[in-house]
């Protein structure tokens, strides 16, 4: 109870093998993407700073106004603060609008409710990720856009020299 | 095969210049994932075998986990040719170390205390798998995360990094307009592909060399488009010389944005043939906004100089051409571009020899469609911007005299 699931992986890219369950100690980050404030204010901006016949073009604006004007709700911030906390994320970087937490499989396991796994590249490449459902407090699912870094697999490129050989 | 293509030809067929002095504050980067890293001592043996002065990185330019002992083909050819066409800027090589792919990029760097003014990214998928390979899979729209919200976010991500001055390139991608999720073209719609496809970032088709002619060394004198067209003439690539497709299309997630609506209604109204209707979103913002060469680039890579072809290719050429124009209007006003499309389109409108027109050619195939039979569609190129090249490629000393007034 008190959980909303974020997504529910059961498949896989083909080209990833799922293998063994990721060591406790393994390093994990993830960031949470919080839902930003003033969006229609930040793309007027934008639009104003880019568009030549504009009277505020290339009147850019500095990291801390933007993230200012974009900043989540203060009870979004503490939310989630408090929740990544509790299930023992030692390191959280705040990013303004977004928190990262720098922790290990086991922490994030209990903080997303979730298993981590080792997935296996026919290129030899590994990644830890996770399988099944992972989860939020709900109080906090409405603060939250996204929960990026624990299941995206890497796009492995075919080597451009195979398109084409040297004239 | 593809005329090869070295940092002399894009001097001699965009006209950028081979002695440059950069304003200090002028810098360019380039955008890895997957590990792609580089070698310095490569980007040196490039500088030195094809006769380019080229400024090398500071250790506090090289940000991420950058490994030299494997460098990858990728990053190589993004530094050694940002570098080459951008002269005497300040060069970056960003890694992008994590696992959270372009969120994860754009929020690192949106929060850097310093970053480069140009970025250039060779990366890309289809707008739509941003949920199978970023997010997760099909079903994980009904719970909250999916395709669209997580572009929508980066969407926003680019909003906050192009309201800082930072200009972002973006490679078109190499598997024509039904993208490479659709090898065999079997489904009955097109693939437009992320980040290209954002309206918040400048997104650059691949062109090659028709009838190319050697280069002397030094190179002839070339101010501009008129004097360098005995060089050959520039097309989209093509299946038969290049062995891919440019990428290339309408978004299915954003809408065209003001700054492209009368070139997107010229192109679509003009007469062309275009693919069914139901195949792509009319009513989305259009793919790429300009080109540069993408097919049979030499980099200096693996002990020797070797060729390379895509998108990936033109972006960082396209990155270093704008980097030499940040160096004017920063030496002027002390301000960078910015995000530029609205300014490129109506450079195209106010002053349409800034661009070289490259109207021969297509985008239909994929490397797997049109290699074993499939039947793809795309787009054709046509006169004024269209959804293979653009704009079309640069002509740096109109494009300079334009900015600099």
């Amino acid at each position: 109870s008190g959980r909303r699931v974020l997504y529910s992986r059961d498949s896989h890219p083909a080209d990833w093998k799922q293998g063994e369950r990721a060591s406790a100690d393994h390093p994990v980050r993830f960031i949470v993407a919080l839902k930003q404030q003033n969006l229609n204010i930040l793309e007027d901006a934008f639009w104003a700073v880019s568009s030549p016949d504009s009277p505020r073009y290339r009147q850019f604006l500095t990291t801390e106004e933007i993230t200012n004007l974009v900043r989540p709700k203060p009870e979004a911030i503490a939310g989630v603060r408090t929740w990544l906390t509790q299930a023992g994320v030692k390191e959280i970087v705040d990013m303004g609008d977004a928190l990262e937490a720098v922790t290990t499989v086991s922490v994030a396991e209990i903080a997303l409710n979730t298993q981590f796994f080792m997935f296996h590249h026919q290129s030899g490449n590994k990644v830890v990720r996770q399988f099944g459902e992972y989860s939020v407090p709900v109080g906090l699912s409405e603060h939250i856009d996204l929960v990026a870094g624990i299941s995206e697999f890497p796009i492995v490129r075919e080597n451009p020299f195979k398109k084409i050989a040297a004239g | 095969d593809a005329t090869a293509v070295v940092p002399q030809t894009i001097q001699n067929s965009y006209g950028t210049p081979s002695n440059h002095t950069a304003d200090p504050q002028s810098s360019t980067g380039v955008i890895e994932f997957e590990g792609q890293s580089f070698a310095p001592s490569d980007l040196q043996n490039f500088a030195t075998q094809t006769l380019t002065p080229i400024k090398a990185l500071s250790s506090d330019h090289i940000v991420g986990p950058n490994s030299p002992g494997s460098a990858g083909v990728e990053a190589t050819l993004d530094i050694q040719y940002i570098a080459a066409v951008g002269r005497g800027d300040t060069n970056w090589f960003w890694l992008e170390g994590g696992t959270a792919w372009l969120y994860g990029f754009s929020t690192h760097f949106f929060n850097a205390a310093s970053t480069p003014l140009v970025v250039s990214i060779s990366y890309g998928w289809s707008e739509a798998a941003q949920c199978q390979q970023g997010i997760g899979g099909a079903e994980c729209s009904q719970l909250g995360v999916n395709s669209q919200q997580y572009v929508e976010r980066v969407n926003t991500e680019f909003q906050k990094i192009g309201l800082k001055g930072v200009s972002l390139i973006a490679a078109s991608g190499d598997s024509g307009a039904n993208g490479r999720t659709d090898g065999l073209c079997t489904e009955s719609h097109l693939n437009p592909t992320f980040p290209a496809a954002s309206p918040y970032i400048t997104a650059v088709g691949a062109t090659e060399i028709h009838d190319g002619t050697p280069l002397s060394n030094p190179p002839p004198a070339c101010s501009g488009a008129s004097t360098c067209a005995s060089k050959g003439t520039e097309a989209a690539v093509s299946y038969s010389q290049s062995h891919f497709a440019s990428g290339g299309g309408f978004s299915n997630v954003a809408s065209t944005p003001s700054y492209q609506k009368e070139a997107v209604s010229s192109y679509l109204s003009s007469g062309v043939t275009l693919p069914p209707s139901s195949y792509y979103n009319s009513t989305g913002r259009g793919y790429p906004d300009v080109a540069a060469f993408g097919s049979n680039v030499q980099i200096y890579a693996q002990g020797s100089i070797q060729g390379v072809g895509g998108t990936s290719c033109s972006a960082p050429i396209f990155g270093g051409v704008v980097g030499l124009l940040n160096d004017i209007s920063l030496s002027k006003s002390g301000k960078p571009l910015g995000f530029l499309n609205p300014l490129l389109y109506k450079m195209h409108s106010d002053k349409p020899g800034a661009f070289t027109d490259v109207t021969i050619g297509d985008n239909h195939c994929t490397e797997e469609g049109c290699g074993f039979g499939g039947s793809c569609k795309g787009f054709k190129c046509a006169a004024g911007w269209d959804p293979v090249t653009g704009l079309g490629t640069p002509v740096y000393s109109a494009m300079a005299e334009y900015v600099s007034n």
